[in-house]
């Protein structure tokens, strides 16, 4: 978070406006595996008592203490709320944290640590102690709905998909929503395959994770003085000296095994010829190179994203990779030296990251997913004094992680922020202002899954998100005829949302008041027609005209027609009606087809996705 | 979450607690499961009961009651306990 918010445009300290008394009474809940309350990030130096509004207690079990910036704490799991892997307390110091200055990682992404309203206060629901069952999760939105937090984060996620009445996150967020209360969930690190995200309810607001300009690299210097540059986090410093290259089949343990010595596989290396050497591996296993006493480790790494390792280490990219192994083959005696990570801010971002969970959504084909894309690569952020980043007694107060589980509270801290300024919007009219002011993103490759499958609406765009002119709002009731739509019976959704349901209008999925537009077809036509409809709400100028522009993405053949074109708006909360008709004709199967609908006023763009696709 | 009896914890999901005055949703949960398991002593058996800001509990439960519950009245869903994982 020393780089994230800056890159968002969040700045730190006075040079962000900020609604700092609303911003006080903001209660974030967390749900995660605890928290470290006596990290410098929940410290409660300058906060008054709780708000007036908050109804939790404070019971972490043993030994754990909350403050007035850690409001409440409860553990469904075994033991106390005190955060044993650092998890918990890393998600949310970025949703909520205080700004805490002068920080860094081993000298890493120096920095102000901060969440994105520090003034908030925060409440930790532990649901998870290595797994996070689901009677866990429950109790927690159980508790958090009557305990009065404001906003739900959520860095928790299956593998497998469920319909929603099977869904705990789904089932808790819709109560959730019933209250007002908006969840952001985590899109799940399942990517980049196709259909892999499995956060797909419409009243959670969903996020993927991409980078930003910073990133952490590292040099690795050749004996013959040419510099490689790995994608590393590595924070050990070795005063550049070199040492001998060993690479893994030259240090089989016998001559059957020099192939998967090339792998550095267990028990193929013999240990003697690697210690005190730099060890070489075409696929990194930190097991190995701990023990056969490598001073470090360099070895091919395809992936977008580096972990904190307990040894010196550099991944280099395949082509650096073969110039070390040339390097090698071509000296008698290789020697390298491997440097610590240095920060660089000049990287083309946001780039949706390779892990992140791909739609489409295959429990509600209409609505896609993930919403959003938020920050969620090597993240600096507070850490549980009892997480150990090299598994031996190194305590470190800050850490950096990956993930969508780092995307999510950068969301959820977003949320919280809008409502700073808006604390009478619905759930919906907070996701829809964070979605409809995301910056516009472009398919980074050209496969299925790199596309609004990949990223959504685009990057959160925070200080837009509080003004966004016009919204997509859906109360319950919505959210009831969308069920309908989906096949769910009346007697069931009675059950659900606890008043009378009539299910006979049954309304279409894809006309959900949502602020993107989806829709599978059914097969790939020769060609095709279908219309959305939508609903938006001024909540800009009083008297503005916005007219709708439409823009293709690239290799799109849609026709989109919205009618009406112009919206005139003649006072605040106004609502006005229109419908997207979408048609073409022969659709690349393998591609979805995406345009953007752009509402403005000359002040505010308010831009959904749309987004069209077969198979 | 299986025991030597082949009980597994299920989420009994009830959607949202009754507006009724007199509706208590810990009673509800005790007498359901009562009356599934016909045992009068449910001990061990309720896991969890919903009862702040929707309804449902978790509770050990055989395959044969898991059936008998899916098909109460009041009752969404029922569904295992599944173990979900932090990204």
């Amino acid at each position: 978070t020393t780089a994230s918010w800056d890159f968002m445009g969040l700045k730190e300290g006075n040079k962000t406006n900020r609604n700092l008394s609303v911003e006080s009474d903001t209660i974030i809940g967390v749900f995660d595996g605890g928290i470290w309350p006596e990290s410098e990030s929940f410290s409660d130096k300058g906060f008054g008592p709780p708000p007036k509004k908050w109804k939790g207690i404070c019971a972490g079990g043993n030994n754990f203490t909350c403050n007035n910036k850690l409001i409440g704490a409860r553990h469904y799991a075994p033991g106390n709320a005190t955060d044993s892997s650092g998890h918990g307390t890393h998600t949310a110091s970025i949703a909520a944290g205080n700004a805490v200055a002068k920080t860094s990682f081993f000298g890493l992404g120096y920095g102000t640590v901060r969440g994105a309203v520090p003034a908030s206060r925060i409440a930790a629901y532990k649901v998870c102690d290595g797994e996070c069952k689901d009677d866990y999760i429950l109790s927690a939105f159980d508790d958090a709905i009557a305990d009065g937090v404001d906003i739900i984060t959520i860095s928790i996620g299956d593998i497998n998909v469920y319909p929603f009445e099977k869904d705990p996150i789904a089932i808790g967020a819709f109560h959730a929503m019933s209250k007002g209360i908006l969840t952001v969930n985590a899109a799940g690190n399942t990517g980049p395959y196709t259909a892999s995200i499995a956060s797909l309810a419409p009243w959670m607001l969903t996020v993927a994770a991409s980078t930003t300009n910073r990133v952490f690299v590292n040099k690795v210097v050749l004996g013959d003085g040419k510099t490689l540059v790995g994608n590393s986090l590595n924070t050990f410093d070795l005063k550049g000296e070199k040492f001998p290259l060993v690479y893994g089949k030259s240090a089989a343990s016998s001559a059957s095994e020099v192939k998967c010595a090339e792998d550095c596989t267990p028990n193929c290396l013999d240990a003697s010829l690697v210690k005190g050497n730099i060890l070489v591996c075409n696929i990194f296993l930190p097991y190995v190179a701990y023990t056969t006493g490598a001073v470090a480790c360099i070895f091919k790494d395809g992936s977008d994203w580096a972990q904190i390792e307990g040894i010196p280490v550099s991944g280099l990219q395949e082509d650096d990779f073969e110039s070390l192994l040339s390097y090698i083959k071509s000296t008698n005696s290789p020697k390298a030296a491997v440097l610590k990570s240095e920060t660089v801010f000049n990287q083309p971002a946001p780039k949706i990251l390779s892990f992140s969970s791909r739609g489409p959504n295959i429990i509600a084909a209409d609505i896609l997913k993930p919403d959003v894309t938020a920050p969620g690569l090597e993240i600096l952020a507070a850490n549980s004094h009892k997480a150990l980043p090299f598994y031996d007694n190194t305590h470190v107060k800050y850490t950096v992680e990956s993930g969508t589980s780092m995307s999510c509270p950068h969301v959820a801290g977003v949320a919280a922020y809008v409502k700073t300024f808006h604390p009478k919007w619905s759930p919906s009219m907070i996701k829809s202002a964070i979605m409809t002011t995301a910056w516009s993103m472009n398919a980074s490759e050209t496969r299925y899954a790199s596309t609004e499958f990949a990223y959504g609406a685009g990057h959160v765009d925070p200080i837009a998100a509080t003004n966004p002119g016009l919204v997509y709002d859906s109360a319950k009731a919505d959210y009831i005829a969308f069920l309908c739509g989906m096949n769910y019976n009346a007697t069931t959704m009675k059950l659900i949302s606890g008043e009378a349901v009539t299910c006979t209008e049954k309304s279409l999925p894809r006309n959900l008041n949502y602020p993107s537009m989806s829709t599978k077809l059914s097969r790939s036509y020769s060609s095709f027609s279908v219309t959305f409809s939508r609903t938006v709400t001024n909540v800009g100028t009083p008297n503005s005209t916005y007219k709708s522009k439409v823009v293709l993405n690239h290799g799109s053949k849609l026709n989109v027609k919205v009618s009406p074109s112009v919206l005139s708006m003649k006072s605040l909360n106004e609502k006005q009606s229109f419908t997207v008709t979408v048609s073409g004709s022969d659709l690349d199967s393998k591609l979805p087809s995406s345009a953007n609908l752009i509402w403005s006023d000359g002040t505010h763009n308010v831009r959904s996705p749309i987004v069209v696709y077969a198979g | 979450t299986k025991d030597h009896q082949e009980k597994q914890v299920y989420i009994v999901y009830m959607g949202s607690l009754p507006s009724r005055a007199d509706y208590t949703p810990m009673s509800n949960h005790v007498s359901i499961l009562q009356e599934i398991t016909g045992e009068s002593s449910i001990e061990g058996r309720l896991v969890r009961s919903y009862k702040r800001s929707f309804n449902g509990f978790a509770a050990r439960l055989t395959e044969s009651e898991r059936q008998l519950v899916a098909n109460m009245e009041g009752v969404v869903s029922v569904f295992p306990n599944k173990k979900l994982k932090l990204q």
